[in-house]
């Protein structure tokens, strides 16, 4: 039971350190026991190096820095644990764009064998999407599904580029 | 497999009935603040049997009824229906839930109406259970990001 | 003492109540202690009702819809306790774009008396700068100042309208 | 009166110094996660006479002190010069702060040395003291939001 967290811990901390270091484009990060002498109680923590800078605490890290520490950890446990789908909401509030774009080359890529639906208020986010669902609600209260012209939204995304 | 459609009527704002159908891929909802896409995960927390209301950002169970406004009445139920695609030959799972003001949930499974452990154990075989990370709400990765060693414990504990 | 307290709290109550139906074009809110008998150790509460929706406490609200009324209260500090600046560091964050233009169009009515310098990563708050700075740092972890053409950032906003 | 300008050199990621100008309107800071931009509102609390590392989101005086990289050497002092222009004829004023490694804060207005309480003293009559909210933190809005009635109270105590 505990050999078994153990060798699901070992597996989720490579996938972990590999998927951070493909985001950042470099650098390094940890997820370890706090106390590995008591694997059995032992807290957990995330340690990360962006590229260029020094080994900190997730809660010494900019704004965004935690917010793609923490996603590489989702997508970490997307590898090891892999669902039918897979919904985020808003995960991308704190990113600026050129970190939307590497989250999304990622999800590019994994899309053969992982279904995503993304609920978003960033353009760049959406240059990825097949499909965008727009709900809308009027003074009334109710929401309906109205029908979203790709093109209005990736035209030009947020980073100045043509994408559509 | 993938989820192929999801249906919502008179859950949350949903008053009136609504069809999303999804590609294998990647799709985006997007829409103004309060406008009801987080609603939409709340629906399918719902129909996959969540028992707590928390998880659906709600007090009671019968808050995740559409209430009303002044100019439409409550509804007395909702019902949210979602269609897993077949895999490797298999046929496709239309799984549903609905929802009384009594408090009494019906669940059914390509129709046949089933306990909500029928549910639950449908799903272990997809990994849609309630391991893994299938579902970030809203403020998730911030969850994450503020959680201390032992709250971080409990989530890999839970996701991996 | 205590009954400058009160003054203060039922202006800061009243210009709360007015930015928010303003922010929200509609609606009414409410910022009150919990327990009115104790004024002296009473708690305070926001409850807020977006226009065609119900009265909930600030915890049951969206969002997005949450963070304006957050905003709202904001503004209804700066609007009784002026002071020379005011830096605000990605408030925008969980806005929709359309949100974040009634924002935008507030502080450019308020723009005469009051100075803000916003941090952001959304195109549309740009919209109101008058001057925009770049931040950037390469791998030497060294911060610079970098020059930002307003055009680059105001041709397209993220609301698809040509602001520049 | 408002912000003229921000003098940064050896605060945080700032090795080199850099001078931004402002206009009485509204000006932005972009630029990609990590760059520094935060590190520009923790600088102004700084010349401003902040003595709480937390508030700058730092453990130690000395963790404001731009703290080398592989490639370039730590600083032995910080220095953050603000310019807030002059009102009703009143001319500018400007003010420094220097922290060196050892913990010694210098403060100036005008270029003749003073104490951190003339700083204090100097800003009660601006309205840039502790009081009020005239600055927005990464994540203030969303502690406003999640802020419990006594801790909501603390906030309108200290801002209004
Ligand atoms: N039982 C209910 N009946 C009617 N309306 C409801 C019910 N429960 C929630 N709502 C409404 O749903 C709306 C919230 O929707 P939701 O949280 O999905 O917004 P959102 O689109 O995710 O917005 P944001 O972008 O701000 O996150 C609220 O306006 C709320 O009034
Ligand atoms: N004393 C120091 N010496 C050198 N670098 C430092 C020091 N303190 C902080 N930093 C660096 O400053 C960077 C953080 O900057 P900051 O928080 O201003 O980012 P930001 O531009 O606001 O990013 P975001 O958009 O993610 O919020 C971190 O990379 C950190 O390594
Ligand atoms: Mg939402
Ligand atoms: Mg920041």
């Amino acid at each position: 039971m505990e050999e078994r967290f153990s060798e699901r811990f070992a597996l989720l901390q490579s996938a972990f350190s590999r998927i951070f270091t493909r985001l950042f484009e470099g650098g390094t990060a940890r997820l370890a026991y706090t106390n590995p002498e008591d694997i059995l109680g032992s807290g957990i923590e995330l340690t990360a190096q962006p590229p260029g800078k020094n080994l900190r605490h997730i809660s010494l890290l900019s704004g965004g820095e935690k917010a793609m520490t923490a996603i590489s950890l989702l997508l970490a446990f997307i590898q090891i644990n892999p669902a039918p789908f897979c919904i985020i909401d808003e995960i991308d509030a704190a990113l600026d764009d050129s970190n939307i774009m590497r989250f999304t080359n990622y999800l590019d890529e994994i899309r053969e064998e992982n279904q995503f639906i993304i609920i978003t208020h960033r353009k760049t986010t959406l240059r990825i999407c097949e499909r965008i669902y727009g709900v809308s609600m009027n003074r009334d209260g109710i929401s309906r599904l109205v029908a979203v012209e790709v093109s209005d939204y990736t035209e030009e995304s947020e980073s100045g580029q043509t994408t559509a | 497999m993938y989820l192929k459609k999801l249906g919502i009527n008179g859950f949350k704002s949903f008053a009136s009935p609504v069809q999303l159908e999804f590609t294998p891929g990647i799709s985006a909802i997007v829409g103004p603040n309060g406008s009801g896409k987080s609603n939409i995960t709340d629906a399918i927390r719902f129909v996959l049997g969540e028992q707590s209301t928390k998880s659906m950002r709600s007090h009671r169970m019968d808050d995740i009824i559409f209430s009303g406004t002044d100019k439409v009445r409550q509804k007395g139920a909702c019902e949210v229906t979602l269609v897993l695609s077949g895999e490797d030959g298999e046929s496709e799972r239309v799984i549903s839930r609905k929802l009384f003001r009594t408090g009494e949930s019906q669940y059914r499974i390509n129709g046949r109406t089933v306990r909500l452990r029928d549910i639950q154990e449908s799903f272990r075989d997809t990994g849609l259970g309630k391991n893994g990370y299938s579902m970030v709400s809203q403020g998730g990765i911030e969850s994450i990001v503020s959680a201390g060693p032992a709250e971080l414990r409990a989530i890999v504990e839970e996701a991996a």
